[in-house]
């Protein structure tokens, strides 16, 4: 494992961490939209199936875990806790995911490596990832809620992407015949969202000083 | 469809 995977891993981490941290220290999940924590839950389930028969380290083991058991937490916060869930910006929140997880299935079922349960799972996670963060996207737009504790959460999922991206030149580039170009375009595209998401914020940012970039 | 990359990635 190189440094920009185990850097990206550990953003990624870092990102859901901070995330469960502002929603349990503020009591708030203002802000914060659910359908995207749903769709990472989808993403996370149908891709680390292979945690039932297929062993590659206690790394890789634990992580995985640690992203299925995080992303439900998330979920059981917005929707059950007796305070957090209150602050949950249910009338702004309303992406329709059908649209993002209709497509995402079909694609998975006319373009994978495999036509195979688990392997059309485990590329409709990849497609899905892509677009997760849209709803997110979509209600930071209309809620102009952009505080600190939310965009350190966007900046790190960015910086996830951006070292995934170093990760994967890395390999190509001193691993023969490594090549996954299912991850690579999906992964590409999800960078891009993210570069959307960068934009918008260095906007917001100039218009009002009140909100901050992440440091 | 082409040889199926290894998993190793999360």
């Amino acid at each position: 494992m190189n440094i920009f995977r185990f850097a990206g891993d550990m953003t990624h981490l870092c990102s859901i961490v901070v995330l469960l941290l502002k929603i349990e220290a503020t009591k708030s999940c203002a802000g914060v939209s659910l359908r995207t924590q749903e769709l990472y839950a989808v993403v996370f389930v149908s891709r680390y199936l292979d945690l039932f028969f297929t062993f590659i380290s206690v790394y890789n083991t634990v992580m995985k875990v640690f992203f299925i058991t995080s992303s439900f937490c998330i979920i059981w916060y917005m929707r059950h806790h007796r305070i957090v869930s209150q602050t949950y910006d249910r009338e702004q929140d309303t992406f329709r995911v059908a649209f993002l997880v209709v497509p995402c299935i079909f694609l998975a079922l006319l373009v994978n490596h495999e036509f195979s349960m688990v392997e059309v799972l485990w590329t409709f996670s990849i497609y899905l990832e892509s677009v997760a963060i849209l709803p997110q996207l979509i209600l930071l737009q209309r809620t102009f809620n952009v505080d600190t504790l939310t965009s350190n959460y966007v900046f790190l999922l960015g910086a996830y992407r951006a070292l995934y991206i170093l990760n994967w030149l890395y390999r190509y580039f001193t691993e023969p015949g490594y090549s996954q170009w299912i991850v690579w375009s999906s992964g590409t595209l999800q960078t891009a969202i993210y570069c959307d998401f960068f934009y918008y914020y260095v906007v917001s940012w100039r218009k009002n000083e009140r909100l901050s970039l992440p440091s | 469809p082409d040889q199926t990359p290894p998993k190793d990635e999360l």
